[in-house]
């Protein structure tokens, strides 16, 4: 799975993912990645969310709405709420996985619980980081 | 100054470090840097986050690397099926497509449904048939073929489980029959 959050010089926020689901999958399964609020969600008032891992357990969990849901109805930031959801929560129910977060701020979460997320990310004239290993 | 920003992610799961050999590490660092840096340069011109997250994934979606587009796993019916899903945080206009076979950026057919439908989310055969209407680009079968996702595939067969795309390690060792 592949996905992107950005911020323009606008102010708007924009999420997109994409992906071949999982290896030897069966009678048409699709998992969180199509699905707007479980694998992709933007809002300029809140953040926009990728993610990427176990879609079944993305999908029960409502992540990327769920991690938006926390930023407007808790005042939590957006690494707080990307840590509690997939720290807390997702892991709880075994589910494994991350995703990246981004808000108008220009604030960024790259947050997974599994031992790696092929991840990059870049802000204003900041240096590119780039990730693999947690 | 406004601020713009840009992250991306090309899967997660279990990476093994004895897997990736530096060449390949390298390779994903090199594509992982080239993506970013592609819709952060959109970004610096002045263009859309929309543009930005539809190119860079469409970057992404055009390395064999990664499981998406070019470099998507197989099904255990040997084919390639592939979902992608764009929101647009001004507007709340969201566009998304699964199980299509044979396009080449998923992400820019999710975009279409988007912009040029009434609906969110098309499937299968239905949403092939708009992404012809639409005019994105179809690939052949071979231009999706990959060893190592073959053999991914194979040793999952094998096995008869399904996996994540960075969770099914070839073991050096493994015999795969």
């Amino acid at each position: 799975t592949v996905g992107a959050v950005a911020l323009d010089a606008a102010g708007n926020l924009a999420a997109a993912t994409s992906t071949g689901g999982m290896t030897n999958k069966k009678f048409n399964r699709v998992g969180d990645t199509p699905i707007i609020g479980a694998g992709t969600y933007a809002n300029n008032a809140t953040c926009a969310v990728s993610c990427t891992g176990h879609g079944e357990y993305f999908m029960r969990a409502v992540v990327a709405y769920d991690v938006s849901c926390l930023v407007e109805y808790k005042g939590l930031t957006i690494t707080e709420a990307c840590l509690y959801v997939v720290q807390e929560k997702l892991k709880k129910q075994g589910g494994e996985g991350g995703l990246i977060a981004l808000n108008t701020k220009g604030e960024i979460a790259l947050t997974f619980n599994s031992e790696g997320m092929y991840r990059a990310s870049k802000r204003n004239d900041e240096p590119t980081y780039v990730g693999i290993y947690e | 100054m406004n601020p713009i920003a840009i992250a991306i992610h090309g899967g997660a799961g279990t990476i093994l470090r004895a897997l990736l050999t530096e060449e390949k590490e390298r390779a994903y660092y090199q594509a992982l840097q080239d993506a970013v840096e592609k819709g952060h340069q959109i970004l610096a011109k002045g263009g859309s986050a929309l543009k930005a997250v539809e190119e860079t994934v469409r970057e992404l979606e055009d390395c064999i690397l990664f499981n998406a587009g070019r470099g998507s796993v197989f099904t255990h019916q040997g084919e390639h099926e592939l979902d992608a899903a764009i929101m647009c945080g001004a507007t709340g206009m969201a566009g998304a497509v699964a199980g299509v076979r044979r396009v080449r950026n998923p992400i820019t057919l999710a975009k279409a449904v988007m912009q040029h439908s009434e609906h969110v989310l098309l499937t299968g055969e239905g949403a092939e048939n708009f992404g012809h209407q639409v005019g994105v680009a179809f690939e052949p079968e071979e231009y999706f073929f990959d060893a190592f996702r073959y053999e991914q595939w194979q040793a999952a067969k094998a096995e008869d489980s399904i996996k994540l795309d960075h969770s099914a390690p070839i073991l050096p060792d493994k015999k795969l029959g």
